[in-house]
């Protein structure tokens, strides 16, 4: 690899790569909780488990659209999602939460405090993801940096299984440096910063393996509905 | 690999790759 020249920015300074991150966003997906259950922990774990297999589905449209990306084989997109998916998901809810105190949002109309977090068990992870939103929030996260990171998140995410080391180191090379020409242009007055969004990213894998762990008990104890594609990536990281 | 049907599935069929 050469060394880092000039930004490869648009004439307006904006990076390729991020531009196309951000044109690869999926839409947002509502919760929709059934109104004819009763609130219980058990419905409110129904609900997140079912738009997380929702969102699961669009994101891997989602990282079809990453560039570089499904240049890699098969076997190893399939390795990387399964590594990450669930740090991809924390990252959004942390992402969306950001303008809010205290309080996750799963969904625009599924908004949990603390109070309604531990009636669903969950109130460990509620606290885990708060940290993470913190993090970003005292950073003033931006969304370009937002979308880059997942990707960023993804293509990091030390998977035992690679079979195209090589492939998947450039991958991570063209993110991060991406996000080194997006924050040259953007905040040259923190050169720090691009260090900084990476170094979130053990607290984000830290959360992810909790929550994992959490839904994986969840699983075991077989009350809560759980679709398919949510329990096969579940079932990929035990 | 067999484990990961649905994954794999929806890798093969959705749409829009972007290459550099």
């Amino acid at each position: 690899q050469p060394h880092r020249k000039q930004p490869s920015c648009s004439a307006q300074g904006e990076n390729k790569v991020v531009t196309l991150l951000l044109g690869a966003e999926p839409e947002k997906v509502c919760a929709m909780p059934d109104p004819a259950l009763p609130d219980s922990d058990i419905k409110a774990l129904t609900t997140l488990c079912d738009l997380a297999d929702r969102e699961l589905v669009l994101n891997i449209s989602w990282a079809k659209n990453i560039p570089g990306f499904s240049s890699l084989c098969l076997s190893d997109q399939m390795s990387l999602l399964q590594s990450a998916w669930m740090e991809i998901l924390i990252l959004r809810v942390a992402f969306c939460s950001l303008p809010c105190e205290d309080r996750l949002v799963f969904a625009d109309d599924y908004i949990m405090d603390a109070e309604q977090a531990k009636s669903a068990g969950l109130l460990e992870l509620h606290k885990a993801i708060l940290q993470l939103v913190r993090r970003y929030r005292s950073m003033r996260l931006e969304r370009e940096e937002f979308v880059t990171l997942k990707a960023i998140a993804l293509a990091n995410s030390d998977s035992m299984h690679i079979e195209d080391v090589e492939a998947v180191q450039g991958l991570q090379d063209s993110l991060h440096e991406a996000l080194l020409d997006y924050e040259c242009v953007h905040h040259r007055e923190d050169p720090r910063r691009t260090g900084k969004l990476i170094m979130t990213l053990p607290l984000l894998r830290q959360t992810s393996a909790k929550a994992v762990r959490h839904f994986c008990s969840i699983k075991q104890d077989g009350r809560v509905p759980m679709h398919k594609l949510f329990l096969e990536l579940l079932e990929a990281n035990v | 690999k067999e484990k990961h049907k649905i994954l794999h599935r929806l890798l093969q069929n959705s749409s829009s790759p972007v290459d550099l």
